[in-house]
């Protein structure tokens, strides 16, 4: 699959 | 060059955020920001921007943004331990 947008992949600990 | 950071668990939260992880465009996780009040701003050697390479020895590399979260957050809920060592670096260097 093609990269994905990284924006959309943030996480809060 | 890597730096081991420290960070003990003296606060209910991590304190950061990271985005990228495998198959993005950033491919290893980077810390995007540092909240105040957490164990990570407590510690003072995390900041945002720097790369996590490993957790706890465990390495990051080739782990999608889900499993490199699993990993972080499990290493924060775990009794095992009352810190968790990232192997962080400073990009482009």
């Amino acid at each position: 699959s093609p990269p994905k947008d990284y924006e959309d992949e943030v996480t809060f600990f | 060059t890597a730096t081991l950071v420290r960070v003990v668990k003296n606060a209910n939260t991590l304190g950061i955020a990271i985005e990228g992880g495998a198959n993005t465009r950033q491919p290893m996780p980077r810390i995007v920001t540092i909240q105040k009040g957490g164990s990570a701003h407590n510690c003072e050697q995390l900041k945002v921007g720097l790369v996590i390479l490993e957790v706890n020895g465990i390495s990051l590399r080739g782990r999608e943004h889900k499993e490199a979260a699993r990993i972080i957050a499990e290493a924060f809920k775990s009794k095992e331990k009352d810190y968790i060592d990232f192997l962080v670096v400073e990009p482009g260097l």
